[in-house]
């Protein structure tokens, strides 16, 4: 299914790219592939619980629809 | 509510603030009341008050710019991260720097200056996000009526958290 898989991978770039931008995450050659455990999921879910989201740790819809609004550039995690 | 690490904050009641340039977006004058109307929203709850000034340094250094503009965070184009501003502080402390990529407007439509204002002004005053969805604190930007906007009380007991009620 290849739509899917490139939707998925889309919105997995996009949520990195806010996870950078807002939750000082770093990419560490980590791959698309979903892992329970991964320091991505951690912010994933550490983002899903700044926002009352449910905590899953998974690319949502609601994720999703979250990280494609308009937003203050300053970070939600500061040092 | 939340404040940034170390609670900064200002140590004068009386702030200066500078706008630096326009957005070929709106009249000046359009910009001149939007901006006095963001202040006015902290100054209201707060002993604090805001003076314009024309030339010179000032507390609260506004200015709109796109993309990479000399403080390491660039701006990323239309949509995404609309402004940004600094926690209470010297140089670069309190000023708050607008997308010019984004439509501002003084509506509905497009980017509200004022609402994005008055929140970037909570951060150059101290305040740092709430996770109150209601909160004016909260990063992501909404549409709203601004004829009927009411700061909410997450943001007031934020803001007299750290500078008090107003005196009034």
């Amino acid at each position: 299914f290849p739509a899917d898989t490139r939707q998925k991978k889309e919105g997995m770039g996009l949520i990195q790219k806010y996870l950078e931008n807002y939750y000082g995450f770093k990419k560490d050659g980590e791959s698309f592939i979903w892992k329970s455990n991964s320091p991505m999921t951690k912010k994933i879910k550490e983002m899903q619980e700044f926002f009352g989201l449910e905590v899953s740790g998974k690319l949502d819809s609601g994720t999703l629809d979250l990280v494609q609004k308009r937003r203050c550039g300053f970070p939600d995690v500061a040092g | 509510f939340s404040t940034f690490a170390g609670e900064p904050k200002w140590a004068k009641q009386v702030l200066t603030y500078r706008i630096l340039n326009y957005t070929p977006d709106l009249r000046p004058t359009h910009v001149n009341a939007a901006i006095k109307k963001a202040l006015s929203v902290w100054s209201s709850v707060t002993p604090l008050k805001f003076i314009k000034k024309d030339r010179g340094d000032a507390d609260i250094m506004i200015s709109f710019a796109a993309r990479g503009h000399d403080d390491f965070i660039p701006f990323d184009g239309p949509g995404g991260s609309v402004a940004h501003a600094y926690a209470p502080g010297k140089g670069f402390g309190g000023d708050a720097h607008f997308d010019e990529d984004e439509t501002w407007t003084k509506n509905t439509e497009g980017t509200n200056l004022f609402y994005v204002a008055a929140h970037e002004f909570g951060h150059s005053l101290g305040l740092f996000h709430s996770k109150d969805p209601n909160a004016l604190m909260y990063p992501v930007y909404r549409k709203f009526d601004p004829s009927v906007f009411r700061l909410h009380q997450d943001d007031i007991n934020g803001i007299q958290y750290l500078y008090g009620p107003s005196d009034t």
